[in-house]
């Protein structure tokens, strides 16, 4: 599904660059669940942007199902993020100015989906992931864990095809953190390919192989046992 | 240097009222490290903001080193909390306008410390949280679990009396996450009193006793063997 060449990503700014990943080729397969590893800085959230298509990369390529993601235009790429894609962000990115069921809406919205069936589909991933009591609440009004939560119900309430999650239980309890992995090998188990962005090496034991980044390049690869 | 009578916070918005934090009766003595669990949304940033008089309780009171903090005018407030308290908020609150060095320097400036010193001070702190190299960069440049250590740096940087820490780690890689708790711990072995907000029973570990919220009530309290 997707499969990166010579992947390059390079921060200006001022007159400094930063060289935040270098020629990475990894390629995700349909179906799979994998993890990315590695310390603080080393372009974790990087590669996920850019296999999200949230960012364009400075060198090298990547292809979605065969497709060049370059040969895409804007439109395109935002299509199908609409139509494929769910995201878990680092830091959450509710809108503030919606209520929490709107926010968790939303994607459901871009889809077409009709208000009752949007309504029904959006308060039962809250109920699971114990938001729902919150529904007419702003993000601000919320804790770091429930806000997290809600971030995560937007992006699997569409149940999407490819799932990007980038550290999403890094404020929560154990037990919260325990329902969002379940969330998402759930999800896995019914096909949605998975990658998952992780410092936890329980969370990462729920995926099938891990990756390790260090100073922006892949150094290992292994296969986790259990799955 | 703390001690708290049956505190409550109450947050209201259309109507509908949230009872975050019921009749917390807590003492926290001078030089003391004490950490605080619960679940999401059980009201541990709710209790820190209260602690750190970046909030008002509606009711009970908070009393520090036998003053009753609502004695105090806003400006005596704002006076002790630049002398006294370090902060590490749960989503950082660093400055998007400022560079890391100006963000990790600006408590310094409050207290009116000469540049060259301030300058020397930062960068050290930085040096220690591997942030250095960042100096001239941006909060938005850099990665999730740098701007956490931007946070930390810019919280003991000043060595406060005081330091109240809401989940410092929840970003880290577990080698940042420990060279952060082992200067949490240095600060309270040179006599800092530290009032930890964490998930992690790794990091409670390091307290000398734990105080588990539920619901916005004390549930236990326990004292950790180590220490
Ligand atoms: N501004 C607000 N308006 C209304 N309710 C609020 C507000 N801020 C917090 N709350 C509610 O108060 C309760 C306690 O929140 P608090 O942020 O203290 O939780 P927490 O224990 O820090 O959780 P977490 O581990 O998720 O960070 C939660 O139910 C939350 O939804
Ligand atoms: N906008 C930017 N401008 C300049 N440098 C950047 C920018 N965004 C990220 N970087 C740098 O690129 C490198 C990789 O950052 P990235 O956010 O991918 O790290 P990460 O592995 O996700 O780390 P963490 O675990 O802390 O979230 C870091 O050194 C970071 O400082
Ligand atoms: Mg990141
Ligand atoms: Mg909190």
């Amino acid at each position: 599904i997707i499969k990166t060449v010579n992947l390059r990503k390079v921060y200006r700014s001022f007159n400094v660059e930063t060289v935040a990943l270098e020629s990475i080729n990894v390629e995700i397969k349909e179906g799979e669940f994998v993890s990315i590893m590695g310390p603080s800085g080393s372009g974790k959230s990087t590669l996920l942007n850019l296999l999200a298509m949230l960012d364009k990369p400075s060198s090298g390529s990547i292809a979605f199902m065969g497709t060049e993601v370059s040969t895409f235009s804007d439109r395109q790429m935002a299509q199908f993020r609409k139509r494929f894609l769910g995201f878990i962000f680092q830091n959450f990115n509710l809108i503030d100015e919606l209520t929490i069921l709107e926010n968790v809406e939303l994607p459901l919205q871009y889809l077409g989906l009709p208000k009752a069936e949007r309504r029904k589909r959006a308060m039962e991933m809250m109920e699971r992931l114990e938001v729902a009591h919150k529904k007419q609440f702003f993000p601000s009004q919320l804790s770091g864990g429930q806000q997290q939560r809600v971030a995560v119900a937007r992006a699997v309430v569409t149940n999407p095809y490819l799932l990007l999650a980038d550290e999403p239980t890094g404020n929560l309890d154990s037990a919260h953190g325990q329902e969002v992995m379940d969330i998402l090998s759930k999800l896995n188990e019914n096909g949605t390919t998975v990658i998952l962005v992780t410092h936890s090496a329980q969370n990462a034991e729920y995926s099938q192989r891990t990756i390790h980044l260090f100073d922006g390049q892949v150094v290992t690869e292994n296969i986790n046992h259990v799955n």
